[in-house]
């Protein structure tokens, strides 16, 4: 369902080129679990925006779900996103104006869901994430970790296709890292295709398949013994 | 040096209140190397924040190097903070009209630090923390762990006796965060006090001694064995 073909990101600061994706090629099928990992700067929230249809290759093609996305305008493109795609950011990306409710309904609104549905799907959403009592708090009345747990909520709340998490436990002690990843469990037997971001072996061991990078290449792709 | 005297702190939501902190003491002396650890949203962060003259308690005293912090007007505060303090904050609050440089160099303005001099020991611990080559790099341009570390040498540059880290490695792979471990243990031989919160064991197994926060209250509070 995702298919990257010679992937390259370029970045350009003043004379300097840096090559943030350094050819990737791809493939990972629906229902699949990954963990991409990797050194700090090595690409990892750069592919994963290309794969979740926020950034554009600098060279190369993306196929998703049978659609040449390079080929797609913008509002095309939205749309597949919206529709597709549930996206947990490395830095969260919540609406500092709106509560955690509001942050929750946005990817709803989109998709042109009615007010009571909204209300109500948002709400489950929060209290699958631990954070019933904690609706009506704005980002910044909030924690870390209940931050990040805001967005991964969001992500979800369409039941898109394909989840995408940068990182999801990162502000996590570990029973609630441990929620989160028994919640992704779930979405995975449902038959969601996840790919995760993750420095920490012991979330990384959950997945099925390891891909690694360092300096925008791919180094490993190997699938896990036991699982 | 740090005296925290039956703190509270308190949040008033609509009818409800918050109890973030309830009834902490605590006292850390010169050179201690502490790890405050608990689940999401036991009041890490708050204490952090009240710890690091960033926040007033609702009730209880806190005295700093023997003053009364409570005590000090606002710009007093400030000084007192600049001149002690160095904090790496859980979302790393990087201005992102600057650079790396820039962002680093911030507490050296406050200081009255001349130019030349700021320019330098800016690009020194940007190198301690291995980002040399991203020193005119706005954050929207780093990743997730190069932000972070930027968060990390703007928190060292001046020297601070006190160093507050609240989740320093949570966005970065395992050797980055060693070297980031090893720079704290260089501050800690030099006669730094460090304290940092977070939920990794492998991070927190470095300090010296543990304090477990849960819902506001500390409820564990000893010394590592074999350090
Ligand atoms: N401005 C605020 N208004 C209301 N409640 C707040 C506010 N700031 C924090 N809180 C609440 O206070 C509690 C403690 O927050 P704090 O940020 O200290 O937690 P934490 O231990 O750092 O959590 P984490 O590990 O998730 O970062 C949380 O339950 C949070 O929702
Ligand atoms: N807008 C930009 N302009 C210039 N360079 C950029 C930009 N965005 C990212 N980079 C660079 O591209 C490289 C890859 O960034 P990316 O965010 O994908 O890394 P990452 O693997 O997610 O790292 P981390 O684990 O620290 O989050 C980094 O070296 C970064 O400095
Ligand atoms: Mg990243
Ligand atoms: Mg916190």
């Amino acid at each position: 369902v995702i298919d990257l073909q010679t992937i390259h990101k370029n970045y350009r600061m003043g004379s300097e080129t840096i090559r943030a994706l350094n050819g990737v090629d791809c493939r990972i099928d629906a229902n699949e679990y990954v963990a991409i990992m990797g050194p700090s700067g090595s690409g990892k929230s750069t592919l994963m925006n290309i794969i979740g249809c926020l950034d554009r290759p600098s060279a190369g093609e993306y196929w998703l779900d049978g659609q040449n996305v390079s080929k797609l305008n913008d509002k095309a493109l939205a749309r597949v996103r919206n529709r597709m795609i549930g996206f947990v950011f490395q830095t969260f990306n919540l609406l500092s104006k709106s509560n955690a409710l509001q942050n929750v309904e946005t990817p709803l609104l989109y998709g042109g869901v009615g007010r009571r549905e909204r209300r109500n799907r948002a709400r489950q959403a929060l209290e699958r994430v631990g954070l019933d009592d904690r609706t009506f708090h704005k980002p910044s009345e909030l924690s870390g970790g209940q931050r990040q747990r805001v967005a991964v909520a969001r992500a979800l709340v369409n039941d898109p296709a394909i989840l995408l998490a940068d990182e999801p436990t990162g502000n996590l002690d570990s029973r609630t890292g441990e929620d989160i990843m028994a919640l992704f469990e779930e979405l995975y037997s449902a038959g969601q295709t996840i790919i995760l971001v993750t420095h920490e072996p012991g979330i990384a061991v959950r997945a099925k398949r390891h891909i690694h990078l360092r300096d925008g290449e791919v180094t490993e792709d190997y699938l896990l013994e036991n699982s």
